[in-house]
């Protein structure tokens, strides 16, 4: 990580994301919701970073973010 | 392997700030929860969100198979200094809007939070104004290298949506060359014993149309960069042609000034200051101007960015009981054979003589690339990974100081730049993972 948080504890515990899966919402009980276009074009900018560089599924239809 | 399906985002207070603009006071606090089935990314306002985003961003990675994965993780994350800038210096070299936009995105992957916009200067005025056209038309290099209303919007939005604030500087009185073009008797006419020498110096501050022009543009800046602060800058102010000029001479004898050249730069910057409070707008200011005494407001801020005695600086300001930014030790422009970005992340900011309410006026730090030998062509690769040294040392604890620790991630952050269209230099040896033969 960069620039490395306050607080941090990483388990060795590994988890999968599928990224025709994978959303970005907002939680029950935010004040934000889908109206917020800040947050909403953060979701959208993030899963490209998250998955848009992929060597191996680049090419591969984005799923919609929902 | 089990399954992460989502990562929700919570904002928790009242008020997201979602529509406004981020500022010095805005909360960047936010705790991330990853864990099966879903991470949960908590904050008080936006602005937290967007810095929780990008750490989660960091934490997936992606196999030899092409598999995505992220460790369960639990983090808890706010900045240590509240000002974390970078300056970049569009007059000396037009910057394309595109680099500019390059950079933002380079600022938010570092968690940078104010583009220091050094929009104009002695070479060119490239600041479109609506009030005064022709200090562009005139002053900048051509009619190609001007960011218009639009231009600068765009760049204030793009910031605000990576949670970064637009801070202009429109330096005065010195380094306005420029400004001369587009406005007639702005500038004061150097002299050569009793004749003019056709050269011209620092803003004329005995014209009361000097300050008639100014407060126009200050009520101007004020609608258009929604920041609460204006960088008056301040620096570097030449005596010469002021000590040449007969008319400033006489009206120095009239004032009670002497001989003191400071005392006259004072007195024109403390009305600057008091337009600047007028238009409801807090100041900051380069070094010089509380050097040379000039009486500041308490909230006006100094950016400190002389590099011999910056920590002795640092004391005199904070005592006097004034918030300072802190730059001298990160002008990037210069550079040096090798792995400097250590030096840069070597600098402990509140490391000076003060009492413990001293270092809590120090707001922050910039990292300063100024434009002499840098356009759209090094500016990105020269900037960063360098920056992110600076961006770790004002987010970061005061105890994350390990440099091989720090190598290491940066190296990889590096490569994530790399990934995300940011030219990013290389730190010394090595590769990135996801390069091919064909990527240039």
């Amino acid at each position: 990580l960069w620039p490395l948080p306050r607080s941090l504890h990483i388990s060795p515990a590994r988890l999968q994301l599928a990224p025709k899966r994978f959303q970005i919402l907002h939680g029950s009980g935010s004040s934000a919701g889908p109206r917020c276009s800040l947050l909403q074009d953060a979701f959208r900018r993030y899963y490209g970073y998250i998955f848009g560089y992929s060597k191996w599924q680049n090419h591969d239809e984005k799923k919609p973010l929902s | 392997e089990t399954e992460l399906f989502s990562l929700q985002v919570i904002i928790t207070s009242e008020d997201s700030e979602c529509d406004k603009y981020p500022g010095v006071e805005s909360d960047e606090s936010y705790q991330l929860q990853v864990s099966e089935p879903t991470a949960v990314l908590k904050a008080s306002k936006v602005w937290g969100a967007l810095r929780g985003l990008e750490t989660f961003s960091q934490l997936v990675n992606e196999d030899d198979y092409g598999s995505f994965f992220i460790n369960e993780s639990d983090i808890s994350d706010s900045p240590r200094f509240a000002h974390r800038g970078i300056l970049l210096d569009t007059s000396r070299h037009f910057l394309p809007l595109k680099s500019i936009l390059i950079n933002l995105d380079a600022m938010a992957f570092n968690k940078f939070n104010v583009f220091h916009w050094h929009i104009v200067d002695d070479q060119s005025f490239p600041y479109q104004s609506i009030t005064f056209p022709e200090l562009s038309a005139q002053g900048a290099y051509s009619y190609n290298h001007v960011y218009t209303p639009t231009d600068v919007r765009l760049v204030i939005d793009y910031a605000r949506l990576r949670g970064i604030r637009v801070i202009p500087e429109f330096d005065t009185p010195g380094h306005t060359e420029s400004w001369g073009k587009g406005q007639k008797d702005f500038l004061t006419p150097c002299y050569n014993g009793e004749h003019p020498s056709g050269s011209y110096g620092p803003v004329n501050p005995i014209l009361n149309t000097t300050y008639d022009f100014m407060l126009q543009l200050l009520k101007e800046i004020r609608t258009v960069f929604p920041d609460e602060y204006i960088h008056l800058g301040g620096d570097e102010v030449d005596f010469t042609c002021w000590r040449s000029n007969p008319d400033v001479s006489e009206f120095m004898k009239e004032r009670g000034f002497s001989h003191s050249y400071t005392k006259l730069e004072s007195y024109y910057i403390e009305k600057i200051l008091d337009m600047v409070s007028s238009v409801n707008k807090k100041s900051i200011v380069w070094q010089e101007v509380f050097d040379n005494g000039v009486q500041l407001q308490p909230d006006t801020i100094v950016e400190v960015w002389m590099g011999t005695l910056y920590k002795e600086e640092l004391r005199r300001v904070t005592k006097e009981g004034h918030p300072a930014i802190l730059a001298a030790p990160w002008y990037l422009d210069y550079i040096s054979y090798g792995q400097d970005w250590k030096k840069y992340y070597s600098v402990e900011p509140l490391d000076f003589l003060g009492c413990r309410a001293q270092k809590e006026l120090v707001v922050g730090g910039e990292a300063c690339l100024w434009g002499e030998y840098v356009d759209a062509t090094n500016l990105t690769p020269r900037l960063w990974p360098r920056a992110s040294a600076v961006g770790e040392r004002l987010w970061s604890s005061k105890n994350v100081t390990d440099i091989a620790d720090a190598y290491n991630r940066l190296t990889e952050h590096r490569c994530r730049m790399l990934r995300r269209g940011v030219a990013a230099e290389p730190l010394f040896v090595g590769y990135c993972s996801n390069e091919t033969g064909d990527r240039t």
